[in-house]
């Protein structure tokens, strides 16, 4: 999902 | 994950351990801010808030763990251990970090995705970030001369930065994903305020002579 995709990096 | 964000990743991993060897070998911090490394403490503190409630991968969670742990491991050395602390050039090290605490907040309480808690300190880390190496900048030009690891730190950790901005963009073209604005933006900006200090790197690289910043 967008979510965790866009907090996904460092 | 793509080898751009890998080698982020690895360029920032090794800037840290750059800086700890400096720190553990030769028991001295000269030359080290000690106000950027407390920006960038409040910045992985600030960002790393899902550590234990958002599990992405085993990678991820080792890598904040590492970078969290890092910096308050630097800050505390630099704050407690009786020899390193000698070593602080607090007379020096005076940039008024906490203006830049402040205007980070206040913007990420302006400007942000969702109005939310993790959100806001999500943009405030990002904004923090972009600032987070002028107190060190600003402490190489007055103090002149910077020795090799000081400047390796430096070097790399500018350039972590400049690989996520290539990594968003093999991630445009790829995956057609966009990364947030806000990170994109303030990653620009990061970079680009590296951009003196890797023309005086890359001068002194070239010249094979010591690392001067102008005064």
């Amino acid at each position: 999902n967008p979510e965790s995709q866009s907090h996904d990096e460092l | 994950m793509n080898i751009f964000r890998f080698a982020g990743d690895m360029t920032h991993l090794i800037s840290v351990l750059v800086l700890l060897l400096k720190i553990y070998a030769t028991k001295s911090c000269s030359g080290i801010s000690l106000k950027t490394q407390e920006l960038y403490a409040l910045v992985f503190l600030s960002r790393y808030l899902d550590l234990f409630t958002n599990y992405i991968s085993l990678y991820n969670t080792l890598m904040k763990l590492v970078f969290i742990g890092s910096s308050l491991a630097i800050v505390w050395c630099m704050r407690m251990h009786h020899a390193v602390k000698r070593s602080y050039d607090k007379e020096v090290d005076t940039f008024r970090h906490y203006y830049l605490v402040l205007a980070c907040f206040v913007l990420a309480t302006l400007v942000n995705e969702q109005f939310t808690l993790r959100e806001v300190c999500w943009a405030f880390s990002i904004y923090l970030e972009a600032v987070a190496i002028l107190p060190q900048l600003v402490l190489l030009q007055r103090s002149g001369n910077v020795d090799n690891l000081t400047g390796q730190y430096v070097f790399f950790l500018g350039a972590y930065r400049a690989f996520y901005i290539l990594n968003w963009i093999y991630r445009y073209f790829t995956e057609q994903y966009f990364t947030r604005w806000i990170a994109c933006i303030a990653g620009i900006v990061q970079t680009a305020l590296y951009a003196d200090f890797f023309y005086y790197y890359f001068i002194s690289w070239k010249n094979n002579a010591k690392l001067q910043l102008p005064a």
